[in-house]
């Protein structure tokens, strides 16, 4: 499944 | 990282220096919207949540850190330190903010990138940041003309969310998977409110005259 990675901007 | 991002995470940091500046070295926050600060403070706690979950590097849990701290301190000198609180204009600040924090809220349960938790109130921290800056645009149409540093202050608040645009555009081009869109198109949307705060900034700048907009 489509993961969402860890959002990594501010 | 690259350096739009950089940039544009510098540019809020001096956005928000540069307010700290103001409201200490005149112990003023004429001009300042309290409910722009308390938005910005939710903002930032609502996007956060991952703080100590998910570490990315020390700079972006320290930039975290920051944000959140300088946001609370903002809302709590306006609304305790005796000097402050008084100079605040306590009538023309009426903008109804809670109506955007139920739409951006709405909107984040409907629309967002996962239905959990941490990737709702990320959506609505993406949604409210875009609008939140309407109490202080509004504010600032009221009260007529600006102190150049609440004018600073604004324009680099609009110029982070625009640098962040030239981000998107370089990530999407330069990295297979990238897709932030509900950042991106919630980003255009934010720098889009600035335009005409952009417009008269830029006239005053040119004009070297005092930042007027019209009532």
């Amino acid at each position: 499944s489509h993961v969402v990675e860890a959002h990594d901007e501010l | 990282m690259n350096i739009f991002r950089f940039a544009g995470d510098m540019t809020h940091l001096i956005s928000i220096l540069v307010l700290l500046l103001k409201i200490y070295a005149t112990k003023s926050c004429s001009g300042i919207s309290l409910k722009t600060q308390e938005l910005y403070a939710l903002v930032f706690l609502t996007r956060y949540l991952d703080l100590f979950t998910d570490f990315i590097s020390v700079y972006n849990t320290v930039m975290k850190l920051v944000f959140i701290a300088s946001s609370l301190a903002i809302v709590w000198c306006m609304r305790m330190h005796g000097l402050v609180k008084r100079s605040y204009d306590k009538e023309l600040d009426t903008f109804r903010h809670y109506l955007l924090v139920a739409g951006c809220f709405a909107l984040a349960v409907l629309v967002n990138e996962k239905f959990t938790f941490q990737e709702i109130f990320w959506a609505f921290s993406i949604y409210l940041e875009a609008v939140a800056i309407l109490p202080q645009l509004v504010l600032l149409q009221r009260s007529g003309n600006v102190d150049n540093l609440t004018g600073q202050y604004i324009f680099f608040l609009g110029a982070y969310r625009a640098l962040y645009l030239l981000n998107w555009i370089y990530r999407y081009f330069t990295e297979v998977r990238f897709s932030r869109w509900i950042a991106c198109v919630s980003g255009i949307v934010q720098t889009g409110l600035y335009a005409d705060f952009f417009y008269y900034y830029f006239l005053s700048w040119k004009n070297n005259a005092k930042l007027q907009l019209p009532a």
